[in-house]
Protein backbone atom coordinates (compact mmCIF):
# COMPACT_ATOMS: atom_id res chain seq x y z
CA UNK A 1 0.00 0.00 0.00
CA UNK A 2 1.07 3.82 -0.76
CA UNK A 3 3.10 5.84 2.04
CA UNK A 4 1.10 8.84 1.94
CA UNK A 5 3.21 11.94 2.81
CA UNK A 6 1.96 15.97 3.15
CA UNK A 7 3.76 18.62 1.83
CA UNK A 8 2.36 20.72 4.41
CA UNK A 9 3.35 24.61 5.72
CA UNK A 10 1.49 27.42 7.96
CA UNK A 11 3.32 30.00 5.58
CA UNK A 12 2.80 31.20 1.66
CA UNK A 13 4.68 30.89 -0.59
CA UNK A 14 7.62 29.00 0.40
CA UNK A 15 7.15 26.01 -1.76
CA UNK A 16 4.77 23.61 -0.59
CA UNK A 17 3.72 23.19 -4.70
CA UNK A 18 6.59 23.51 -6.06
CA UNK A 19 7.96 20.97 -3.84
CA UNK A 20 4.88 18.14 -4.13
CA UNK A 21 5.55 18.44 -7.90
CA UNK A 22 8.87 18.11 -7.96
CA UNK A 23 9.06 15.44 -6.02
CA UNK A 24 6.00 13.56 -6.91
CA UNK A 25 7.36 13.80 -10.46
CA UNK A 26 11.38 12.70 -9.63
CA UNK A 27 9.48 9.57 -7.71
CA UNK A 28 7.42 8.50 -10.77
CA UNK A 29 10.55 9.64 -13.52
CA UNK A 30 13.24 8.17 -11.64
CA UNK A 31 12.07 5.71 -9.24
CA UNK A 32 9.48 3.86 -11.74
CA UNK A 33 7.24 4.17 -8.63
CA UNK A 34 3.27 4.88 -9.21
CA UNK A 35 2.22 8.25 -7.70
CA UNK A 36 -0.50 9.92 -6.89
CA UNK A 37 -0.48 14.15 -6.54
CA UNK A 38 -3.47 15.12 -4.24
CA UNK A 39 -4.34 19.30 -4.30
CA UNK A 40 -5.60 20.35 -1.41
CA UNK A 41 -5.34 23.58 -2.26
CA UNK A 42 -8.69 25.19 -4.10
CA UNK A 43 -6.35 27.47 -6.54
CA UNK A 44 -4.94 24.10 -8.08
CA UNK A 45 -1.94 24.60 -8.25
CA UNK A 46 -0.68 21.15 -9.18
CA UNK A 47 -2.53 21.36 -12.40
CA UNK A 48 -1.37 24.59 -13.63
CA UNK A 49 1.89 23.31 -13.02
CA UNK A 50 1.86 20.32 -15.08
CA UNK A 51 -1.04 21.81 -17.56
CA UNK A 52 1.23 21.21 -20.72
CA UNK A 53 0.73 17.88 -20.33
CA UNK A 54 -2.66 17.04 -18.42
CA UNK A 55 -4.78 13.89 -19.33
CA UNK A 56 -8.23 14.56 -20.25
CA UNK A 57 -11.31 14.38 -18.17
CA UNK A 58 -11.08 13.07 -14.41
CA UNK A 59 -13.87 14.03 -11.72
CA UNK A 60 -14.40 16.19 -8.70
CA UNK A 61 -12.08 16.04 -5.37
CA UNK A 62 -15.24 18.14 -4.00
CA UNK A 63 -17.66 15.61 -4.39
CA UNK A 64 -15.43 12.38 -3.32
CA UNK A 65 -14.60 14.49 -0.21
CA UNK A 66 -17.83 16.18 0.98
CA UNK A 67 -20.16 13.16 -0.33
CA UNK A 68 -18.92 10.04 1.54
CA UNK A 69 -20.08 7.89 -0.89
CA UNK A 70 -17.35 5.35 -1.18
CA UNK A 71 -15.85 7.32 -4.03
CA UNK A 72 -12.18 6.90 -4.25
CA UNK A 73 -9.54 9.65 -5.04
CA UNK A 74 -7.97 7.63 -7.67
CA UNK A 75 -11.25 7.11 -9.43
CA UNK A 76 -11.41 11.08 -10.35
CA UNK A 77 -7.46 11.68 -11.01
CA UNK A 78 -5.99 12.45 -14.45
CA UNK A 79 -2.50 11.79 -16.25
CA UNK A 80 -0.27 14.40 -15.47
CA UNK A 81 1.99 13.81 -18.34
CA UNK A 82 4.57 12.81 -16.66
CA UNK A 83 4.83 8.99 -16.97
CA UNK A 84 3.54 6.90 -14.19
CA UNK A 85 2.29 10.34 -11.97
CA UNK A 86 -1.77 10.84 -11.65
CA UNK A 87 -2.48 14.48 -10.58
CA UNK A 88 -6.07 15.48 -9.52
CA UNK A 89 -7.48 18.06 -11.73
CA UNK A 90 -8.96 21.74 -10.84
CA UNK A 91 -12.04 21.88 -8.83
CA UNK A 92 -13.67 25.30 -8.50
CA UNK A 93 -16.15 23.50 -5.73
CA UNK A 94 -13.16 22.98 -3.62
CA UNK A 95 -13.29 26.33 -2.06
CA UNK A 96 -16.90 25.78 -0.83
CA UNK A 97 -15.88 22.16 0.79
CA UNK A 98 -13.63 23.59 3.39
CA UNK A 99 -16.96 25.90 4.74
CA UNK A 100 -18.47 22.78 4.71
CA UNK A 101 -16.55 20.42 6.33
CA UNK A 102 -16.09 22.33 8.70
CA UNK A 103 -19.83 21.95 10.48
CA UNK A 104 -19.60 18.35 10.22
CA UNK A 105 -18.65 15.01 12.42
CA UNK A 106 -15.57 12.96 11.36
CA UNK A 107 -14.79 16.11 8.83
CA UNK A 108 -11.11 15.34 9.53
CA UNK A 109 -11.06 11.53 8.30
CA UNK A 110 -12.93 12.26 4.89
CA UNK A 111 -9.63 12.24 2.97
CA UNK A 112 -8.06 9.74 4.33
CA UNK A 113 -11.20 6.99 4.29
CA UNK A 114 -11.22 8.62 -0.07
CA UNK A 115 -8.00 6.72 -0.25
CA UNK A 116 -8.41 3.67 1.43
CA UNK A 117 -8.83 1.79 -1.86
CA UNK A 118 -6.66 4.37 -3.97
CA UNK A 119 -3.75 3.40 -1.68
CA UNK A 120 -3.57 0.07 -3.43
CA UNK A 121 -3.43 1.51 -6.90
CA UNK A 122 -0.25 3.99 -5.81
CA UNK A 123 3.52 3.36 -4.45
CA UNK A 124 3.32 6.96 -2.94
CA UNK A 125 0.64 9.22 -2.17
CA UNK A 126 1.65 12.94 -1.97
CA UNK A 127 -0.66 15.84 -0.66
CA UNK A 128 -0.06 19.74 -1.64
CA UNK A 129 -1.68 21.16 1.30
CA UNK A 130 -3.10 25.20 1.35
CA UNK A 131 -1.43 27.87 3.24
CA UNK A 132 -3.62 27.65 6.27
CA UNK A 133 -4.53 24.89 9.01
CA UNK A 134 -7.74 24.65 7.66
CA UNK A 135 -10.46 22.04 7.20
CA UNK A 136 -8.16 20.84 4.28
CA UNK A 137 -4.77 20.82 6.00
CA UNK A 138 -6.27 18.94 8.88
CA UNK A 139 -7.65 16.64 6.42
CA UNK A 140 -4.02 15.78 4.97
CA UNK A 141 -2.65 15.28 8.10
CA UNK A 142 -4.99 13.29 9.25
CA UNK A 143 -4.64 11.21 6.10
CA UNK A 144 -0.97 11.17 6.11
CA UNK A 145 2.36 8.87 7.00
CA UNK A 146 4.82 11.53 6.67
CA UNK A 147 5.20 14.95 6.26
CA UNK A 148 7.43 17.54 4.75
CA UNK A 149 7.70 20.98 5.58
CA UNK A 150 9.01 23.16 3.39
CA UNK A 151 10.63 26.83 5.43
CA UNK A 152 12.16 29.61 2.98
CA UNK A 153 15.07 31.50 5.65
CA UNK A 154 13.02 33.83 6.57
CA UNK A 155 11.24 35.39 10.14
CA UNK A 156 7.89 35.06 8.50
CA UNK A 157 8.58 31.21 7.84
CA UNK A 158 10.09 29.75 10.68
CA UNK A 159 7.03 31.66 12.98
CA UNK A 160 4.99 29.43 10.73
CA UNK A 161 6.75 26.35 11.29
CA UNK A 162 5.74 25.75 14.66
CA UNK A 163 2.09 26.07 14.10
CA UNK A 164 2.63 23.18 11.76
CA UNK A 165 4.47 21.03 14.41
CA UNK A 166 1.53 21.77 16.60
CA UNK A 167 -1.01 20.59 14.11
CA UNK A 168 0.89 17.26 13.92
CA UNK A 169 1.13 16.87 17.37
CA UNK A 170 -2.74 17.14 17.33
CA UNK A 171 -3.53 15.35 14.57
CA UNK A 172 -0.90 12.15 16.07
CA UNK A 173 -2.60 12.55 19.42
CA UNK A 174 -6.52 12.33 18.59
CA UNK A 175 -6.46 11.04 14.69
CA UNK A 176 -3.54 9.42 13.17
CA UNK A 177 -1.01 7.94 15.49
CA UNK A 178 1.26 6.80 12.71
CA UNK A 179 1.89 10.31 11.59
CA UNK A 180 5.58 11.48 11.50
CA UNK A 181 7.21 14.61 11.03
CA UNK A 182 9.71 13.56 8.02
CA UNK A 183 11.64 16.92 8.52
CA UNK A 184 11.90 20.06 7.21
CA UNK A 185 13.31 21.52 4.36
CA UNK A 186 15.10 24.78 3.43
CA UNK A 187 13.70 26.28 0.42
CA UNK A 188 14.19 29.25 -1.78
CA UNK A 189 17.51 29.66 -0.09
CA UNK A 190 19.53 32.41 -1.79
CA UNK A 191 23.11 31.30 -2.55
CA UNK A 192 23.94 34.93 -3.61
CA UNK A 193 22.91 36.70 0.03
CA UNK A 194 24.55 34.86 2.63
CA UNK A 195 24.19 37.69 5.12
CA UNK A 196 19.97 37.76 5.35
CA UNK A 197 19.83 34.39 4.97
CA UNK A 198 22.39 32.77 7.00
CA UNK A 199 20.69 34.36 9.85
CA UNK A 200 17.59 33.20 9.45
CA UNK A 201 18.65 29.56 8.70
CA UNK A 202 20.65 29.78 12.21
CA UNK A 203 17.46 30.59 13.50
CA UNK A 204 15.40 27.73 11.76
CA UNK A 205 18.60 25.10 12.53
CA UNK A 206 18.45 26.58 15.72
CA UNK A 207 14.61 25.92 16.70
CA UNK A 208 14.43 22.42 14.83
CA UNK A 209 17.75 21.25 15.04
CA UNK A 210 17.97 17.48 13.46
CA UNK A 211 14.82 18.40 12.32
CA UNK A 212 15.83 20.16 9.44
CA UNK A 213 16.69 18.16 6.50
CA UNK A 214 20.91 18.69 4.57
CA UNK A 215 18.90 18.56 1.50
CA UNK A 216 18.47 22.26 0.81
CA UNK A 217 16.52 24.07 -2.34
CA UNK A 218 18.25 26.79 -3.71
CA UNK A 219 16.68 29.69 -5.52
CA UNK A 220 16.44 28.93 -9.25
CA UNK A 221 14.39 30.60 -11.77
CA UNK A 222 13.73 27.42 -13.83
CA UNK A 223 11.99 26.27 -11.35
CA UNK A 224 9.48 28.99 -11.78
CA UNK A 225 10.02 28.73 -15.39
CA UNK A 226 8.86 25.24 -15.34
CA UNK A 227 5.42 26.44 -13.86
CA UNK A 228 5.55 29.00 -16.12
CA UNK A 229 5.40 26.29 -19.27
CA UNK A 230 3.46 24.08 -17.27
CA UNK A 231 5.76 21.31 -17.67
CA UNK A 232 7.36 19.09 -14.28
CA UNK A 233 10.95 20.52 -14.04
CA UNK A 234 12.94 17.36 -14.98
CA UNK A 235 11.36 17.86 -18.46
CA UNK A 236 12.05 21.58 -18.57
CA UNK A 237 15.28 21.72 -17.55
CA UNK A 238 16.77 18.78 -16.49
CA UNK A 239 20.16 19.88 -16.75
CA UNK A 240 19.11 22.58 -13.76
CA UNK A 241 20.27 23.28 -10.40
CA UNK A 242 16.39 23.52 -9.50
CA UNK A 243 16.33 20.02 -10.79
CA UNK A 244 19.25 18.20 -9.31
CA UNK A 245 18.51 19.81 -6.47
CA UNK A 246 14.94 18.18 -6.05
CA UNK A 247 16.41 14.86 -7.40
CA UNK A 248 18.81 14.65 -4.84
CA UNK A 249 16.00 15.45 -2.32
CA UNK A 250 13.69 12.84 -3.77
CA UNK A 251 16.20 10.19 -3.30
CA UNK A 252 17.43 11.03 0.26
CA UNK A 253 13.35 11.39 1.45
CA UNK A 254 13.05 7.83 -0.21
CA UNK A 255 15.60 6.32 1.79
CA UNK A 256 14.42 7.95 4.71
CA UNK A 257 10.50 6.68 4.54
CA UNK A 258 11.77 3.46 4.00
CA UNK A 259 14.06 3.19 7.10
CA UNK A 260 11.46 4.89 9.02
CA UNK B 1 -13.25 59.09 8.25
CA UNK B 2 -10.74 56.69 6.98
CA UNK B 3 -10.31 55.10 3.77
CA UNK B 4 -9.70 51.77 4.29
CA UNK B 5 -7.37 50.06 1.69
CA UNK B 6 -7.58 46.08 1.92
CA UNK B 7 -3.82 44.27 0.86
CA UNK B 8 -5.27 41.26 -0.86
CA UNK B 9 -4.61 38.00 -2.90
CA UNK B 10 -5.43 34.20 -2.99
CA UNK B 11 -1.75 33.39 -3.69
CA UNK B 12 0.59 33.17 -0.65
CA UNK B 13 3.83 34.62 -0.65
CA UNK B 14 3.36 37.09 -3.01
CA UNK B 15 3.98 40.01 0.13
CA UNK B 16 0.94 41.25 0.91
CA UNK B 17 2.32 41.73 4.55
CA UNK B 18 5.38 43.42 3.65
CA UNK B 19 3.28 45.67 1.47
CA UNK B 20 0.92 46.17 4.32
CA UNK B 21 3.18 46.78 6.63
CA UNK B 22 5.58 49.09 4.55
CA UNK B 23 2.79 51.36 2.72
CA UNK B 24 1.00 51.79 6.57
CA UNK B 25 4.34 52.77 8.07
CA UNK B 26 5.55 55.26 4.98
CA UNK B 27 1.74 56.86 5.30
CA UNK B 28 2.60 57.19 9.05
CA UNK B 29 6.05 58.32 8.88
CA UNK B 30 6.31 60.57 5.98
CA UNK B 31 2.51 61.95 4.92
CA UNK B 32 1.93 62.23 8.75
CA UNK B 33 -1.04 60.26 8.81
CA UNK B 34 -2.50 58.34 11.61
CA UNK B 35 -3.07 54.80 10.30
CA UNK B 36 -4.32 51.29 11.64
CA UNK B 37 -3.20 48.24 10.63
CA UNK B 38 -5.20 45.43 10.79
CA UNK B 39 -3.81 41.78 10.37
CA UNK B 40 -6.72 39.44 9.31
CA UNK B 41 -4.24 36.51 9.17
CA UNK B 42 -4.44 34.20 12.07
CA UNK B 43 -0.37 33.77 11.87
CA UNK B 44 -0.26 37.52 13.24
CA UNK B 45 2.69 38.76 10.74
CA UNK B 46 2.29 42.13 10.76
CA UNK B 47 2.55 41.98 14.28
CA UNK B 48 6.19 39.70 13.91
CA UNK B 49 7.16 41.78 11.52
CA UNK B 50 7.02 45.02 13.86
CA UNK B 51 8.06 43.11 17.27
CA UNK B 52 10.92 45.28 17.94
CA UNK B 53 8.63 48.55 18.70
CA UNK B 54 5.69 46.69 19.53
CA UNK B 55 3.39 48.30 22.65
CA UNK B 56 2.29 46.40 25.57
CA UNK B 57 -1.64 45.56 25.90
CA UNK B 58 -3.99 45.74 23.55
CA UNK B 59 -7.25 43.41 23.70
CA UNK B 60 -8.38 40.07 21.42
CA UNK B 61 -9.11 41.08 17.42
CA UNK B 62 -11.05 37.56 17.60
CA UNK B 63 -13.29 38.91 20.66
CA UNK B 64 -14.08 42.09 18.70
CA UNK B 65 -14.54 40.05 15.23
CA UNK B 66 -16.98 37.23 16.80
CA UNK B 67 -18.67 38.32 19.68
CA UNK B 68 -20.93 41.54 18.09
CA UNK B 69 -20.59 43.34 21.26
CA UNK B 70 -20.28 46.86 19.92
CA UNK B 71 -16.37 46.41 20.63
CA UNK B 72 -14.10 48.49 18.15
CA UNK B 73 -10.92 47.45 16.54
CA UNK B 74 -9.41 50.71 18.03
CA UNK B 75 -10.02 49.69 21.27
CA UNK B 76 -7.90 46.58 21.26
CA UNK B 77 -5.07 48.16 18.87
CA UNK B 78 -1.53 48.83 20.21
CA UNK B 79 1.26 51.28 19.71
CA UNK B 80 3.22 49.77 16.68
CA UNK B 81 6.81 51.35 17.24
CA UNK B 82 6.34 53.48 14.05
CA UNK B 83 5.15 56.91 15.30
CA UNK B 84 1.41 57.72 14.07
CA UNK B 85 0.61 53.74 13.34
CA UNK B 86 -1.15 51.62 15.86
CA UNK B 87 -1.75 47.65 14.60
CA UNK B 88 -3.42 44.70 16.10
CA UNK B 89 -1.59 42.51 18.67
CA UNK B 90 -1.21 38.50 17.92
CA UNK B 91 -4.48 36.84 18.85
CA UNK B 92 -4.20 32.70 18.62
CA UNK B 93 -7.84 32.88 19.06
CA UNK B 94 -8.29 34.26 15.33
CA UNK B 95 -7.68 31.24 13.71
CA UNK B 96 -11.02 29.50 15.39
CA UNK B 97 -12.68 32.77 14.18
CA UNK B 98 -12.85 31.38 10.71
CA UNK B 99 -14.37 28.38 11.35
CA UNK B 100 -17.09 30.31 13.91
CA UNK B 101 -17.69 33.09 11.64
CA UNK B 102 -18.74 30.46 8.33
CA UNK B 103 -21.55 29.54 10.22
CA UNK B 104 -23.74 33.04 10.73
CA UNK B 105 -25.58 35.35 8.98
CA UNK B 106 -24.40 38.42 8.00
CA UNK B 107 -20.94 37.24 8.96
CA UNK B 108 -19.28 39.29 6.27
CA UNK B 109 -19.88 42.52 7.74
CA UNK B 110 -17.96 41.42 11.04
CA UNK B 111 -15.12 43.39 10.62
CA UNK B 112 -17.17 46.60 9.39
CA UNK B 113 -19.36 46.93 12.02
CA UNK B 114 -15.98 47.03 14.03
CA UNK B 115 -14.67 49.91 12.76
CA UNK B 116 -16.94 52.07 12.32
CA UNK B 117 -15.92 53.87 15.13
CA UNK B 118 -12.76 53.41 14.70
CA UNK B 119 -12.66 54.95 11.31
CA UNK B 120 -12.97 58.67 13.40
CA UNK B 121 -9.71 57.68 15.01
CA UNK B 122 -7.56 57.29 11.89
CA UNK B 123 -6.91 58.77 8.31
CA UNK B 124 -6.40 55.63 7.08
CA UNK B 125 -7.10 52.05 7.52
CA UNK B 126 -5.08 49.19 6.31
CA UNK B 127 -6.18 45.50 6.33
CA UNK B 128 -3.50 42.95 5.61
CA UNK B 129 -5.59 39.83 4.21
CA UNK B 130 -4.72 35.97 4.51
CA UNK B 131 -3.67 33.85 1.08
CA UNK B 132 -7.51 32.41 0.91
CA UNK B 133 -10.26 33.76 -0.17
CA UNK B 134 -12.74 33.15 3.29
CA UNK B 135 -14.46 34.33 5.84
CA UNK B 136 -11.65 36.57 7.16
CA UNK B 137 -10.46 37.46 3.68
CA UNK B 138 -14.24 38.46 2.46
CA UNK B 139 -14.35 40.45 5.98
CA UNK B 140 -11.90 42.29 4.70
CA UNK B 141 -13.08 43.07 1.39
CA UNK B 142 -16.73 43.84 2.53
CA UNK B 143 -14.77 47.17 4.86
CA UNK B 144 -13.46 48.21 2.44
CA UNK B 145 -12.60 51.11 0.27
CA UNK B 146 -10.03 50.26 -1.86
CA UNK B 147 -8.21 46.79 -2.72
CA UNK B 148 -4.31 46.38 -3.83
CA UNK B 149 -3.41 43.32 -5.41
CA UNK B 150 0.22 42.37 -4.57
CA UNK B 151 1.23 39.95 -7.34
CA UNK B 152 4.77 38.08 -8.06
CA UNK B 153 5.95 37.77 -11.82
CA UNK B 154 5.03 34.08 -11.71
CA UNK B 155 2.15 31.80 -12.99
CA UNK B 156 1.22 30.50 -10.22
CA UNK B 157 0.83 34.38 -8.87
CA UNK B 158 -0.92 35.52 -11.83
CA UNK B 159 -3.92 32.69 -11.54
CA UNK B 160 -4.77 33.86 -8.32
CA UNK B 161 -5.24 37.33 -9.43
CA UNK B 162 -8.71 36.90 -11.09
CA UNK B 163 -10.14 34.65 -8.06
CA UNK B 164 -9.35 38.22 -5.99
CA UNK B 165 -10.89 39.88 -8.90
CA UNK B 166 -13.91 38.24 -8.93
CA UNK B 167 -14.29 37.99 -5.20
CA UNK B 168 -14.10 42.02 -4.86
CA UNK B 169 -17.10 42.21 -7.86
CA UNK B 170 -19.43 39.76 -5.82
CA UNK B 171 -19.07 41.75 -2.35
CA UNK B 172 -19.57 44.75 -4.70
CA UNK B 173 -22.22 43.80 -5.99
CA UNK B 174 -23.93 41.97 -2.50
CA UNK B 175 -22.36 43.61 0.69
CA UNK B 176 -20.14 46.89 -0.56
CA UNK B 177 -20.79 48.99 -3.45
CA UNK B 178 -18.03 51.65 -2.78
CA UNK B 179 -15.57 49.17 -3.13
CA UNK B 180 -12.84 49.95 -6.02
CA UNK B 181 -9.80 47.66 -7.41
CA UNK B 182 -7.12 50.29 -6.62
CA UNK B 183 -4.72 47.66 -8.52
CA UNK B 184 -2.50 44.99 -8.78
CA UNK B 185 0.95 45.87 -7.70
CA UNK B 186 4.18 43.59 -8.96
CA UNK B 187 6.15 42.27 -6.29
CA UNK B 188 9.08 40.29 -5.85
CA UNK B 189 10.27 41.45 -8.79
CA UNK B 190 13.82 40.31 -10.12
CA UNK B 191 15.50 42.78 -12.00
CA UNK B 192 18.57 39.97 -12.63
CA UNK B 193 16.42 37.26 -14.03
CA UNK B 194 14.72 39.60 -16.92
CA UNK B 195 13.89 36.41 -19.07
CA UNK B 196 11.51 34.67 -16.86
CA UNK B 197 10.52 37.51 -14.86
CA UNK B 198 9.67 39.21 -18.31
CA UNK B 199 7.54 36.54 -19.93
CA UNK B 200 5.16 36.51 -16.18
CA UNK B 201 5.09 40.16 -16.29
CA UNK B 202 3.54 40.42 -20.30
CA UNK B 203 1.03 38.00 -18.99
CA UNK B 204 0.10 40.17 -16.03
CA UNK B 205 0.00 43.10 -17.94
CA UNK B 206 -1.95 41.55 -20.66
CA UNK B 207 -4.84 39.84 -18.58
CA UNK B 208 -4.74 42.97 -16.31
CA UNK B 209 -3.74 45.50 -18.60
CA UNK B 210 -4.02 49.69 -16.62
CA UNK B 211 -5.21 47.61 -13.76
CA UNK B 212 -1.33 47.00 -13.15
CA UNK B 213 0.13 49.65 -11.33
CA UNK B 214 3.59 51.44 -12.75
CA UNK B 215 5.32 51.51 -9.45
CA UNK B 216 7.11 48.46 -9.25
CA UNK B 217 8.55 46.38 -5.82
CA UNK B 218 11.64 44.74 -6.71
CA UNK B 219 13.50 41.77 -5.04
CA UNK B 220 15.66 43.70 -1.85
CA UNK B 221 17.13 41.74 1.18
CA UNK B 222 16.59 44.63 2.92
CA UNK B 223 12.68 44.52 3.28
CA UNK B 224 13.00 40.08 4.52
CA UNK B 225 16.02 41.79 6.79
CA UNK B 226 13.34 44.57 8.01
CA UNK B 227 10.98 41.62 9.34
CA UNK B 228 13.98 39.47 10.91
CA UNK B 229 15.17 42.52 12.56
CA UNK B 230 11.51 43.25 13.81
CA UNK B 231 11.20 46.56 12.29
CA UNK B 232 9.71 48.46 9.70
CA UNK B 233 11.84 48.65 5.98
CA UNK B 234 12.28 52.72 7.03
CA UNK B 235 13.66 52.28 10.34
CA UNK B 236 16.02 49.19 9.22
CA UNK B 237 17.64 49.98 5.98
CA UNK B 238 15.82 53.90 5.14
CA UNK B 239 18.48 54.10 2.04
CA UNK B 240 17.48 50.35 0.52
CA UNK B 241 16.00 49.90 -3.14
CA UNK B 242 13.04 48.32 -0.98
CA UNK B 243 12.08 51.49 1.11
CA UNK B 244 12.49 54.26 -1.75
CA UNK B 245 9.96 51.83 -4.11
CA UNK B 246 7.64 51.20 -0.85
CA UNK B 247 8.04 55.15 -0.45
CA UNK B 248 7.62 56.07 -4.07
CA UNK B 249 4.33 53.39 -4.45
CA UNK B 250 2.89 54.93 -0.81
CA UNK B 251 3.14 58.40 -2.43
CA UNK B 252 1.35 57.33 -6.10
CA UNK B 253 -1.59 55.33 -3.95
CA UNK B 254 -2.04 58.30 -2.04
CA UNK B 255 -3.23 60.74 -4.95
CA UNK B 256 -4.67 57.44 -6.50
CA UNK B 257 -7.08 57.34 -3.28
CA UNK B 258 -7.55 61.18 -2.96
CA UNK B 259 -8.61 61.35 -7.05
CA UNK B 260 -10.81 58.12 -6.61
N1 LIG C 1 13.64 27.10 -5.36
C1 LIG C 1 12.93 28.00 -6.05
N2 LIG C 1 13.53 28.84 -6.93
C2 LIG C 1 12.83 29.77 -7.62
N3 LIG C 1 11.51 29.93 -7.52
C3 LIG C 1 10.85 29.11 -6.67
C4 LIG C 1 11.50 28.11 -5.91
N4 LIG C 1 10.56 27.47 -5.17
C5 LIG C 1 9.39 28.06 -5.46
N5 LIG C 1 9.56 29.04 -6.36
C6 LIG C 1 8.52 29.95 -6.88
O1 LIG C 1 8.00 30.66 -5.77
C7 LIG C 1 6.59 30.79 -5.90
C8 LIG C 1 5.94 30.16 -4.67
O2 LIG C 1 6.17 28.77 -4.68
P1 LIG C 1 4.95 27.75 -4.42
O3 LIG C 1 3.73 28.20 -5.13
O4 LIG C 1 5.45 26.38 -4.72
O5 LIG C 1 4.75 27.93 -2.85
P2 LIG C 1 3.51 27.45 -2.00
O6 LIG C 1 4.00 27.26 -0.62
O7 LIG C 1 2.85 26.27 -2.65
O8 LIG C 1 2.52 28.70 -2.08
P3 LIG C 1 0.99 28.76 -1.54
O9 LIG C 1 1.13 29.08 -0.09
O10 LIG C 1 0.36 29.85 -2.33
O11 LIG C 1 0.39 27.40 -1.80
C9 LIG C 1 6.20 30.13 -7.21
O12 LIG C 1 6.05 31.13 -8.20
C10 LIG C 1 7.36 29.21 -7.52
O13 LIG C 1 7.57 29.04 -8.90
N1 LIG D 1 10.42 42.83 -2.45
C1 LIG D 1 10.87 41.86 -1.66
N2 LIG D 1 12.20 41.57 -1.62
C2 LIG D 1 12.69 40.59 -0.83
N3 LIG D 1 11.94 39.82 -0.03
C3 LIG D 1 10.61 40.05 -0.02
C4 LIG D 1 10.01 41.08 -0.81
N4 LIG D 1 8.68 41.07 -0.57
C5 LIG D 1 8.45 40.10 0.31
N5 LIG D 1 9.62 39.48 0.65
C6 LIG D 1 9.79 38.33 1.56
O1 LIG D 1 9.05 37.27 0.98
C7 LIG D 1 8.37 36.54 2.00
C8 LIG D 1 6.87 36.54 1.70
O2 LIG D 1 6.37 37.87 1.83
P1 LIG D 1 5.04 38.17 2.67
O3 LIG D 1 5.03 37.37 3.92
O4 LIG D 1 4.92 39.64 2.82
O5 LIG D 1 3.94 37.62 1.67
P2 LIG D 1 2.42 37.31 2.01
O6 LIG D 1 1.68 37.42 0.73
O7 LIG D 1 1.94 38.17 3.14
O8 LIG D 1 2.47 35.81 2.50
P3 LIG D 1 1.24 34.96 3.14
O9 LIG D 1 0.48 34.45 1.96
O10 LIG D 1 1.92 33.87 3.91
O11 LIG D 1 0.47 35.91 3.99
C9 LIG D 1 8.74 37.19 3.32
O12 LIG D 1 9.78 36.45 3.92
C10 LIG D 1 9.23 38.57 2.93
O13 LIG D 1 10.20 39.07 3.79
MG1 LIG E 1 0.83 25.96 -3.16
MG1 LIG F 1 1.00 37.65 4.94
Amino acid sequence: AATVVAIAAQKGGVGKTTTAVSLASAWARFHGLKVLLIDLDPQANCALALRAGLGEGGGSLAEVLSEGKGKEVAEIAIASGVPGLDVTPDDPELQQVEARLAGKIGKELALRKAIERSRTHYDLIVLDCPPHLGPLSVNGLAAADQVIVPCTPSALALAGVSGVVQAIHEVRGQLNPNLALLGVVLTRVDARNKATNGAAMSLIEEAFGELVLPEKVEVNNALAGAQLAGQDIFAHAPASRGARQYMDLAEALLTRIDQG
